[in-house]
C-alpha cells in the first residue's frame, strides 16, 4: 500500500486546486521557507485524522481553510489522498482507496466530514480502516517538522508515555 | 498491562541499539527509571558516540541529540511497521556527514516502503528518486512547480 | 518603572521594524498585550511577510518564524550596542536565500564590531573573513585544525 | 574593544590547552556534530560570568570540567579571554583586558575564582566592568545554540520580560 496522489483544495495555502502525484519509494519535497512544505505534510494528518488542529498550527479548524487579503475566504477546505491498495493492506475489495475530509464554515460553527471510498464515514471507521495497514496516530510514521527537538527536550515521562500508546 | 508494554519496550529497545550503532559508530540503550514498575518512571535515552564517554543526553551537542532522537525514531517505526513515511526536516541539526548517513538509511528502506521527505540538505535530496519543488505564488498561494528526476 | 521599559520598548521597536523589512521584505512591528500598563500583559511579534496576510507568529512557517526571532534579536543588540557577538548556529531554519541575507547583514555589521558565527552553512561561512576549524579527537578531546582565510 | 585569544584548559572537551585567535571582524567556527563548537561558545559565556550552569548544559558547575573513560579527571578547569581594549571601552588604563575564572573541585565541593588582568575579584566586579562597556546577561549579544526556537516558542509574557531585563 503506497499513496499515489494528494489533492489540495482550499487548504491552508493551497488556494487553488492542486494534485500532486506520489511513487513508491523515495520522493524528497523541496522549496524556499514559507512556500507550503510542510502544509502538505499537514494535509496529509489532517485528511487521515491523526492530528488535532493545534498540531497543524490552527487555533481552530477553520483557521485550516485557505484565506487572503485579496479575494473572499471560501467556506469550505478539501483534501483528498489515494492509495494504491493492490496488496490490501486495509482489507477491503477495492485494489485503490480514496480517503477524503471536507471542513465546512456555517455562520454557527463548522462540519466536518469524512469519506472512505465515497461513502461517508466516521473519524473513528477512518481510524479503523488505518490500524488495519499499521497506520496509527502514536505510530510516528508522520513526523512533522520540530518533533525531533520536541522528543530530546521532552521529559523522561513524556518519553515513556510514547511506548505506552505503542503497546 | 505490564506485560504489552515491556514487549513493546523490549522491541524497540532492541531496534534502537541497532539503529544507533549504525547512524553514529557508538552504543546506546532505552533505560526505564523502574524496572519493576516502569509506569512509576520515565524512560532515558542513554548514549555514547563513537569513542566518546556515556554521557546524559542534556550534556550531549545539537547534533548528537538530534541523531539520538531519530534512532529513537526509527526504532519505534520498526516495531511498528507502517506503509508509507513521511518525515518534515529531520536532517535540519546534522552535518555533513550525518545527514549522509540518515539519507542513505531512508534510500535503504525505501527500496520496500514509500518515503516522503521534506528537506533543505543536498545529501537527502541527491540520495532520493526524484523531487517535488514547491513555491509560493501571488496571493499566498502555493504552487508545484515540477519534478526533477534522479 | 513604565518610562524606562516604553523607552526600551520604542527603541527595540523602532529597530524590528527596519531590520524584519530587510530581511524579508515584508512589514512587521512589536505590539503590547497592554499599553496602558505593559507589565500587565506580554509582548506579540505581529509579522506579515511580503505579499502575505498577516498571521499569528504560531501559524507561520519554521523558517519565517526563526528570521522573525532574529530580527528581534538583531534589534535588540541596535537598541544595547556591544563589542562583540557570537552566534551559535542561526542559520540552521533557514533556506538558501534566507541564510545568505542573514549572513550578509553580519558582514556588513563586521566592519565596526567583531562576530563570532559558529555555523555550519556555505552562505554563512563564504561570507566570512576567515574560518576556524574544529575536529574532536580521541580521548574527547577538541582539536583546532587550522584557519582557513577567504 | 575585541576578543583576540580565548585560552581553554580542561574546560568540556578541551582536555589539553587550546588557545585560540581572534580578529576584529567576521569569523565562523565550523566542523562535525559533537566536535566542540558550541563548547567555546559556552567557554566565553562561562569566563564572563553571563550564564548559570543549566545553560552550559551541565547539572552542576564541576560537570565542566574535562572527563573521559581514559583518563583521570583532572580537579580544575579554566578559561582566559583576552581583549584588546585600546578604546578603553572598559574604563581601566590598560590597552589589554585579561579576564580568567578558574573552577577547582575539592572533596567537599568546589571553588570558583574570578580574575580580572591578573589581581582576584568577584562576579559583581566582572559584571560591572562589562557592563561599561555594553556586555550584559541579558544584552543577547552572545545567542546559543536553541535561543532563536525558544524566542519563537515562548510565552508573550516571557517575551516581555526580555524587555524589562533590557530597560
Ligand atoms: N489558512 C491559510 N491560508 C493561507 N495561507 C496559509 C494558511 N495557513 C498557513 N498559511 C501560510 O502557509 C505558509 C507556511 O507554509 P509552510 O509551513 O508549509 O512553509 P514551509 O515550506 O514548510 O517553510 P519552512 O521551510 O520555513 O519550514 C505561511 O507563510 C502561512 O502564511
Ligand atoms: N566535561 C566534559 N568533558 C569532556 N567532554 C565533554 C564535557 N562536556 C561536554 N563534553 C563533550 O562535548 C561534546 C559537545 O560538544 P559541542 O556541543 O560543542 O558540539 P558542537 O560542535 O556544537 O556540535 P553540533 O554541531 O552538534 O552542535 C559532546 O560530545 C560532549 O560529550
Ligand atoms: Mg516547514
Ligand atoms: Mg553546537
Amino acid at each position: 500500500m503506497y499513496i499515489t496522489e494528494i489533492e489540495f483544495l482550499n487548504f491552508k495555502s493551497f488556494g487553488k486546486k492542486v494534485k500532486i502525484p506520489f511513487f513508491d519509494d523515495f520522493t524528497t519535497i523541496s522549496g524556499p521557507n514559507g512556500s507550503g512544505k510542510s502544509n502538505i505534510v499537514d494535509g496529509i494528518l489532517f485528511v487521515l485524522g491523526l492530528s488535532s488542529s493545534r498540531t497543524l498550527r490552527a487555533e481552530k479548524l477553520t483557521d485550516l481553510i485557505y484565506s487572503s487579503d485579496e479575494s473572499k475566504k471560501p467556506d469550505f477546505a478539501q483534501v483528498t489522498i489515494r492509495f494504491n491498495n493492490s496488496d490490501h493492506a486495509i482489507p477491503v475489495d477495492s485494489d485503490e482507496v480514496v480517503i477524503s475530509r471536507k471542513i465546512k464554515e456555517t455562520d454557527s460553527g463548522y462540519y466536518s466530514y469524512f469519506y472512505f471510498n465515497g461513502k461517508s464515514v466516521s473519524l473513528t471507521d477512518i481510524h479503523t480502516h488505518l490500524a488495519k495497514a499499521g497506520v496509527t496516530p502514536e505510530g510516528y510514521n508522520v513526523v512533522m517538522q520540530g518533533d525531533v527537538t520536541r522528543i530530546t527536550t521532552m521529559t523522561s515521562l513524556q518519553r515513556r508515555k510514547i511506548i505506552d500508546e505503542i503497546a | 498491562k505490564k506485560e504489552t508494554f515491556m514487549e513493546a519496550f523490549e522491541g524497540i529497545n532492541e531496534a534502537f541499539k541497532v539503529i544507533f550503532h549504525e547512524l553514529s559508530d557508538g552504543s546506546g540503550t532505552l533505560i526505564l527509571d523502574d524496572d519493576e514498575d516502569p509506569f512509576a518512571g520515565g524512560l532515558t535515552l542513554k548514549v555514547q558516540p563513537k569513542e566518546k564517554t556515556l554521557r546524559r543526553l542534556e550534556a550531549m551537542s545539537g547534533g548528537e541529540k538530534s541523531l539520538t532522537a531519530l534512532a529513537f525514531v526509527f526504532a519505534i517505526q520498526k516495531y511498528r511497521p507502517a506503509p508509507f513515511y513521511a518525515f518534515d526536516e529531520i536532517d535540519m541539526f546534522l552535518d555533513g556527514i550525518n545527514a549522509d548517513k540518515v539519507a542513505q538509511r531512508v534510500k535503504k528502506s525505501a527500496k520496500n516502503v514509500q518515503f516522503i521527505v521534506v528537506s533543505l540538505r543536498k545529501p537527502m535530496i541527491e540520495a532520493a528518486e526524484r523531487t517535488i519543488g514547491v513555491t509560493m505564488q501571488q496571493n499566498n498561494i502555493t504552487n508545484i512547480t515540477g519534478m526533477e528526476l534522479r
